[in-house]
């Protein structure tokens, strides 16, 4: 799965993913990518998200929508990303990661996976990492 | 005023080390390609749509050309675009013989209705301009022989070793 979330200088905000899906999936399965509130959601009085990872917990804990409701409730972007892949993981088990821009231009980045590889420009600085904590 | 910004991933997984740094360029182009869709004037929608476009053309990554394959070896892509003044969504699942499902979705956002799946996304994609990609231009050597590990048991479970 990839992803690419974005935000202009009007505030305006888009969130695209696209996958192939589940290695050996059921041919018809239908995974988290392409359900609103899932794997991926953007609401400009709030936020843009993009998830990766185990589809059906994503798809089952809603996870991008998750994330948007705990920017609405207040929290920062990097707190909210995180708050909502760890408790899918340990509600419904298996691993997601997700990528947050909030509607300030806050960003999070955040994965219960082994790894996640992700990169933004902000300013002319490039920044990127695929490891926790980078 | 907001500092435009574009952020990209390529997927939450396992990566064996050899992966990494075939990832990490990948993401890196991905951002900086939005980015200079933005920096040239062109709406987040599209610096967006092409950053997934940079990574769908790559075959590092579970999307489009290097997509993984259900059971018997097919290609079933897709994907979602959403935009957040209107919260008007374009999404597609079940897609197939196209290079970019994400610019498939973003032609559905236009349309009265909000996903499409299977035979009518294709069919729909090709009458509307999108080229047909045959299967073989989409499947690697990569994701056959992830295919094979999984049937043959040697990873654990689907979920757990490609990316995303």
């Amino acid at each position: 799965t990839v992803g690419a979330i974005g935000i202009d200088s009007n505030g305006h905000m888009v969130s695209c993913t696209s996958t192939g899906g589940m290695n050996g999936k059921l041919t018809g399965r239908v995974g988290d990518t392409p359900i609103p509130g899932s794997g991926g959601y953007c609401d400009d009085n709030i936020g843009t998200v993009s998830a990766t990872g185990n589809g059906e917990s994503i798809l089952r804990y809603n996870v991008s929508q998750r994330i948007l409701a705990y920017l609405e409730a207040g929290t920062g972007a990097q707190e909210a990303t995180r708050l909502a892949v760890e408790g899918m993981t340990k509600r419904v088990g298996g691993e997601a990661g997700a990528i947050t821009i909030a509607k300030n231009g806050d960003v999070g980045i955040a994965f219960t996976s082994k790894r996640m590889s992700w990169a933004y420009v902000k300013g002319s600085k490039l920044y990127y990492g695929i490891n926790p904590n980078e | 005023m907001i500092e435009p910004i574009i952020v990209v991933h390529g997927g939450a997984g396992n990566y064996t080390y050899a992966d990494i740094s075939r990832c990490l360029r990948g993401v890196r182009a991905a951002a900086i390609k939005g980015h200079q869709v933005v920096q040239s004037g062109g709406s987040i929608l599209d610096a967006t749509v092409a950053a997934v476009e940079v990574m769908e053309a790559d075959p590092e990554f579970n999307a489009g050309k290097g997509s993984v394959l259900t059971v018997d070896g097919k290609v079933q892509m897709e994907a979602l675009v959403m935009e957040g003044e209107h919260m008007k969504v374009g999404s597609v699942t079940g897609i197939t013989n196209v290079a970019h499902p994400i610019s498939v979705a973003k032609l559905v956002m236009d349309l009265p209705h909000s996903i499409l799946g299977f035979e009518s996304a294709t069919a729909f994609a090709h009458q509307n301009g999108i080229p047909f990609v045959p299967d073989e231009e989409l499947i690697t050597p990569a994701s056959l022989q992830a295919l094979e590990n999984f049937k043959n048991k040697k990873i654990s479970s689907a979920a757990t070793e490609i990316p995303g």
